[in-house]
């Protein structure tokens, strides 16, 4: 299998896939590449409510409102601009306007998060736990970050090898990875743009995997093991 | 938000002590150059929507028989190609998701689940604006009737023969069966074979060698 994950500026996602199957499978046989929510699923949702009180990665955000910061009036394509050309992964737009005092305890803000992943290996351990569709479920309702729920489902120990049981290791089944993005966006009412944040989501409990991504300081990545 | 692009050429039992510098230094160089053309097209103002990057991304990958997909996709019990390929958006797409299986004659699986996207909300939403796939699917559809199929409408999930005259339909390239053989596919077939027949494994995998799972 083959698979790629893309994430515009604008925070949309594409994942596409592409495969041959398992090797010797029964002609007709169909895997889990084509199937929605097995091989492959991206999701974009929202949470409102004070992100002071969320999951690890939001915690920055609460620091993000505290700082001080001279209140210029951009429009919000600008200041996307200039956040993107300031260093990653933490992004510190000292540009980007305070919201209201009224705003500051986070009750109007809406975190919107997106996932898209891409699974390859054995195909029909991925389609017992419908493993795609599960990162991002995992990922939106218990509140952890998307590469949390990737180790989840695709890491050592993770759903896929307990789908495989004793057989794990003796016949390729459960065996297996994923790649993906995930990407957080953070507005306040009037749509301002306030943080946001992309990552790169990968993991396989098998021997390798053959990837490649873009760092975040914009250099090429290939990596084939863990301890590449 | 900054944007991002990771690819992937399968995954199981690639063991580093069965990998020659060689063959590490070929996949590196696939998967290196595959990702740096794709970021390079991204910033192509034609190209720019992340369903375009990464569709261009796995066509690539499916053009290179190093990966299982395409050219140099593995084979069934009976000797035969049969690809599968999916796509799916985060946002702004009714459709949301496609998949296509069992495809023997398309070049480019990945293509036929792109149009079919960009097809599916010409039909859910009536939105005509959908780029060149709808707009040579239209001409091919006038001028052969053979072509006049039900366009892929709401369906997310098409096999076989459908998928393939829908791909005819929307002008995407066919080929003969024999260009997706690579030997190197074919020799594994025939060793998993083999070794089922001498109860030595089972045919779809190996503890010695990585034999690709899709």
């Amino acid at each position: 299998t083959c698979g790629a994950v893309a994430l515009d500026r604008n925070g949309v996602l594409c994942v596409a896939t592409s495969t041959g199957g398992i090797t010797n499978k029964l002609t007709g046989r169909i895997g889990d590449t084509p199937v929605v929510g097995a091989g492959f699923w991206a999701e974009e949702w929202s949470e409102k409510g004070d992100p002071s009180a969320s999951r690890a990665p939001w915690g920055r955000l609460t620091e993000y409102l505290e700082m001080p910061g001279p209140i210029v009036e951009l429009t919000s394509t600008l200041r996307n601009f200039l956040a993107d050309c300031l260093p990653t992964p933490f992004m510190y737009n000292p540009l980007a306007p305070r919201p209201h005092p009224s705003h500051a305890r986070g009750i109007d803000i809406e975190v919107i998060r997106s996932t898209a992943v891409s699974g390859t290996g054995n195909g029909d351990s991925f389609l017992r736990v419908a493993a795609a569709r599960s990162v991002a479920s995992i990922a939106r309702w218990a509140g952890v970050s998307a590469s949390d729920a990737v180790n989840r489902i695709a890491g050592r120990g993770g759903e896929l090898e307990k789908s495989a049981g004793s057989r794990w290791g003796k016949t390729g089944e459960g065996e297996g990875g994923m790649i993906g993005i995930e990407c957080v966006i953070a507005m306040n009412k009037l749509g301002t743009v306030l943080y946001s944040r992309s990552e790169i989501l990968q993991d396989h409990n098998c021997a390798g995997m053959f990837r490649a991504w873009i760092r975040d300081d914009g250099l090429a990545e290939m990596k084939i093991w863990h301890e590449d | 938000v900054k944007p991002r692009i990771i690819i992937h050429g399968g995954a199981g039992n690639i063991r580093r002590e069965s990998m020659t510098a060689d063959q590490y230094q070929q996949y590196r160089h696939s998967l290196l150059s595959i990702l740096i053309a794709s970021q390079i097209t991204s910033t192509d103002v034609y190209m720019r929507t992340p369903k375009e990057i990464a569709t261009y991304a796995v066509v690539k990958l499916e053009n290179d028989p190093l990966f299982n997909s395409g050219h140099g996709a593995v084979f069934t019990r009976d000797g035969i190609n049969e690809l599968e390929a999916s796509v799916m958006v985060s946002r702004g797409f009714a459709k949301r998701a496609v998949g296509v299986t069992g495809l023997r004659t398309i070049k480019n699986p990945i293509l036929l689940a792109k149009a079919m996207l960009e097809h599916g909300d010409r039909d859910l939403v009536g939105n005509t604006d959908l780029g060149w796939a709808a707009k040579v699917a239209l001409e091919n559809e006038a001028d052969d009737p053979e072509l006049d199929v039900p366009s892929a409408q709401g369906h997310t999930l098409i096999h076989g023969k459908t998928a393939e005259t829908l791909a005819k339909k929307y002008g995407l390239e066919t080929v003969d069966p024999s260009y997706l053989f690579t030997q190197k596919r074919w020799d594994e077939h025939v060793r998993g074979l083999e070794k089922e027949k001498q109860n030595r494994g089972n045919a779809t995998w190996s503890i010695d060698e990585y034999i690709p799972q899709g």
